[in-house]
């Protein structure tokens, strides 16, 4: 699911 | 990547490289919590799980920070529990990691973005890292001092994330993105550093030492 909430900070 | 989290990460990496330095050059770690050390290594595994669920390609520098961050402060804990642990400060290291860790962990329960095992694990790794430095400041409180050196370890270290609640405004503004769990433990752990950083300010970069109370 394209929509997943990704963390993209350290 | 803006400049805000770019000098954030530069400045957790200056902290973290600091401290290696004092313990390593004064083959020391008297002044230094050794459970703040160690809830630090478990935020930083708990956080980048990913790394060892599945092969990452190194070449990506997240992938490598994210490797420098887990592997020194496993590092720093082995050289204050094993290497220099004659000179750990263990009575004055005394608050109750317990009341750090159990609080987040069920925080990290109830309040999340998704409740599945990465992400509680992220959740729990934020919250925890928001009060991972109270350790550290009961025990500047309990010896009344901290050296420079550490002083300066604090100051890098409470600044990281001040500069990441700048991240998060511009990152807000420009690019309409947020991360309410981050934010929030963000601020609430900034504010954890607001007394440290008036004597930081008024005392050690005038040469002086921080000297509790003050």
């Amino acid at each position: 699911n394209d929509h997943e909430f990704k963390h993209d900070e350290l | 990547m803006n400049i805000f989290r770019l000098f954030g990460d530069l400045s957790h990496l200056a902290a973290i490289a600091i401290l290696l330095l004092k313990i390593w050059k004064t083959r020391s770690c008297a002044g230094v919590s050794g459970k703040t050390q160690l809830l630090f290594a478990v935020c930083f595994i708990t956080r980048y799980i990913d790394l060892f669920l599945h092969f990452v390609s190194l070449y990506n520098t997240e992938k490598v920070m994210k490797l420098i961050y887990i592997s020194a402060s496993v590092f720093t804990c082995y050289l204050i529990f094993f290497k220099f642990k004659a000179t750990y400060d263990g009575n004055h290291d005394s608050m109750r990691a317990e009341f750090l860790i159990v609080p987040a962990a069920g925080l990290a329960c109830l309040i999340n973005t998704k409740f599945d095992a990465i992400e509680i694990l992220w959740t729990f790794s934020i919250y925890l890292e928001a009060v991972a430095i109270l350790p550290q400041l009961f025990l500047i409180s309990k010896t009344g001092e901290a050296e420079t050196i550490t002083s300066h370890y604090l100051f890098a270290q409470g600044s990281y994330r001040a500069l990441y609640i700048l991240n998060w405004i511009y990152r807000y503004h420009y690019e309409s993105h947020v991360d309410t769990i981050a934010i929030v433990a963000g601020v609430v752990q900034t504010i954890l550093y607001c007394d440290f950083f008036y004597l930081y300010i008024t005392k050690v970069v005038k040469g002086q030492k921080i000297v509790l109370p003050a």
